[in-house]
């Protein structure tokens, strides 16, 4: 466990009180690993590690008691701070109707968590409006309609033949006389370098101007969250990110990859199946789960 | 990684760049290094050449598979399940693996034993109509177990070859879905013996280290034969499937390459380890 391994290494100082630097590259590397392990991506946890390396050896470390509780505070509240120090309120303007788009690879949660959205924004005093426009997956405006009837909110499939994008702008023109003031629009899954999908959203997001683009990401991926975050950053702007599956035991070092890269707000935590299982983002929870 | 270089830390250093990149995990990373440096020391290799193609070797040694299933000419019908974490691709990949089966004229029979999930059912039932494979449905909540039971009784009636049964996703943390599964096997046992023959682990490519915790949950409930790795189309290596092999001797037996019915190929040890290193 990570107090024990830097503990040891601080106990076998042969300088009295002064760390070497050989003690200095094994606590480093000791951190490093714990990171990896955890699925941070390899060049930011490099990143990470240099910059707690001055503040985990100064004066306060090598003069206390227990060197090895002090590095893990130092380093625990590194990645709170990084991660985005608390959690972050979840503030849409009112535009009449104000939109969310949510995007993402292939089965990170998408759908599952427009249901979630929609119930946690309907406790909002929001009216919102499901809109599935993805047109690809077998079944998927049904599974999008089932979760809305679930909790009692209207849902919005494409018709038959109709363009994701021409659904959304149909949802957006009828939504003022509906009394619709939100809407939540949910998309295909798609890979970052498929170009022709990426089009597809680069033209949602320039017709429909959303306020909200959340990436959606599963929780247990691995270290390509960097590479999928920064082209979707690259590609189309993202406004935040949704953690999902955090219910499972993934450590979740994606996270750290995602605010590294971005330096963009995880806005929630996908904690269930249920649409109930839904909650902010807490980067100290974060960073104790990353830390192991 | 720049063939010709010194044998030297850096030149490691690169190569456990590659590895941990690739998802394979620190352990694995520093293991098949430590083994790799053995081996230099061992038979001398001295151009970085050398050793890159021996660490290359190395991992598709790691990768190779005797298959230790049973024979599927001896047991009629053939049961395999789709297992795994939410969102990997079970669904997808059954109605594919369906799908190459009926290309080679064989008589299948899909189960939809996700009872759970919103529009499951449905999202099962549009691939099997769109290519014209008999699958036993059932009603949202209807109990996993008593589908597939059901299903293996019309397959031994009917005379399918092959079973196949998709299962609702579920995280192997909790330990009532787990249950579930270790009884929809005991289930289908009592209907055929030896049933199912296959369980598949359907694993997403995109999976880091958490990867190797599905795969040890499910091993232990369910004794898996064999992985299907999912999405290997995208930009991630999957190298968290050489952790498990390596850990768990758990082999990747197909590859999932897009979304489409026909994307799944037979894992290919060679061209995955290539791969890596492209
Ligand atoms: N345990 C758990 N499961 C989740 C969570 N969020 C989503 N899921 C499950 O993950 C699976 C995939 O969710 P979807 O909402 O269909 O994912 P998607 O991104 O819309 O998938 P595509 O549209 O195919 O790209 C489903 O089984 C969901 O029930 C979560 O926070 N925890
Ligand atoms: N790019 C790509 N996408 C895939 C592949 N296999 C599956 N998918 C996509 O992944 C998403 C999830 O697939 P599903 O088959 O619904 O996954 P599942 O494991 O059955 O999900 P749950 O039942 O909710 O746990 C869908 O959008 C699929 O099209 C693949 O090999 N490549
Ligand atoms: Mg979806
Ligand atoms: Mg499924």
């Amino acid at each position: 466990q990570l107090t024990n391994k830097l503990d040891q290494i601080f106990r076998n100082l042969t300088n009295r009180g002064k760390l070497t630097p050989a003690n200095i590259h094994e606590t480093l590397r000791e951190i490093r690993r714990v990171l990896l392990e955890a699925d941070v991506n390899y060049k930011v946890a490099k990143d990470f590690i240099s910059q707690v390396e001055a503040e985990a050896l100064g004066e306060e470390v090598i003069s206390s008691i227990t060197p090895g509780q002090k590095v893990i505070k130092i380093v625990h509240s590194k990645l709170v701070e990084l991660l985005g120090g608390s959690a972050v309120s979840f503030d849409i303007p009112r535009r009449e109707p104000s939109k969310i788009m949510l995007v993402g690879l292939q089965g990170s949660g998408k759908t599952t968590l427009a249901g979630k959205l929609a119930l946690y924004l309907k406790g909002k005093n929001w009216s919102p409006v499901l809109v599935a426009a993805d047109i690809y997956r077998p079944a998927a405006g049904e599974q999008l309609n089932i979760l809305g009837k679930s909790i009692s909110i209207p849902t919005v499939v494409f018709e038959p033949g109709e363009k994701p994008l021409e659904t959304c702008l149909r949802v957006a023109r009828e939504a003022p006389r509906r009394g619709w003031d939100i809407l939540i629009m949910d998309t295909a899954g798609r890979l970052q370098i498929d170009t022709v999908m990426m089009a597809e959203l680069k033209q949602l997001k320039n017709k429909l101007t959303p306020e909200k683009i959340i990436l959606v990401v599963d929780s247990m991926t691995g270290q390509e969250a960097v590479a999928v975050a920064s082209e979707f950053e690259k590609e189309l702007g993202v406004d935040g990110f949704a953690l999902t599956k955090l219910d499972g035991d993934a450590r979740g070092g994606a996270a750290l990859s995602l605010r590294a890269i971005t330096m963009k707000p995880i806005l929630f935590a996908g904690v269930g199946e249920k649409l109930s299982q839904l909650e902010p983002f807490y980067p100290d929870r974060m960073a104790s789960r990353i830390l192991g | 990684v720049g063939l010709n270089r010194n044998i030297d830390r850096d030149f490691l250093d690169a190569l456990e760049e590659v590895l941990i990149t690739s998802d394979l995990g620190v352990k694995a990373t520093i293991e098949i290094i430590e083994d790799l440096q053995d081996k230099v020391k061992q038979s001398r290799l001295r151009s970085s050449e050398d050793i890159y193609d021996a660490l290359k070797n190395e991992l598709k040694r790691i990768l190779i598979y005797r298959d230790n299933s049973p024979a599927e000419t001896r047991c009629s019908p053939y049961v395999v399940t789709f297992v795994g974490v939410n969102g990997t691709g079970k669904t997808t990949s059954i109605a594919k693996f369906a799908y190459r089966l009926k290309q080679s004229g064989k008589r299948i029979l899909l189960v939809a034993a996700d009872t759970f999930r919103a529009a499951a059912q449905e999202q099962l039932s549009q691939w099997a109509q769109r290519y014209d494979i008999t699958v036993v449905n059932s009603q949202a909540g209807s109990d996993s177990a008593a589908v597939a039971f059901d299903a293996l009784e019309k397959a031994l009636a009917q005379k399918y070859e092959y079973v196949l049964v998709d299962t609702a996703g579920r995280l192997h943390t909790k330990s009532n879905l787990m249950e579930e599964l270790k009884k929809l096997n005991r289930v289908m046992a009592k209907k055929i013996p030896g049933a199912p023959h296959e369980t598949l682990l359907v694993l997403d490519a995109t999976t880091g280290q958490n990867g190797i915790q599905q795969a040890l949950a499910f091993n232990q409930a369910l004794n898996l034969t064999g992985i299907f790795l999912t999405k290997l189309d995208g930009t991630a290596k999957g190298g968290i499937v050489l952790a498990i092999k390596k850990e768990l001797d758990i082999p990747v037996k197909y590859v999932g390459t897009g979304e489409k019915i026909e994307d799944m190929v037979e894992f290919d040890p060679e061209e995955f380890v290539e791969d890596i290193f492209r």
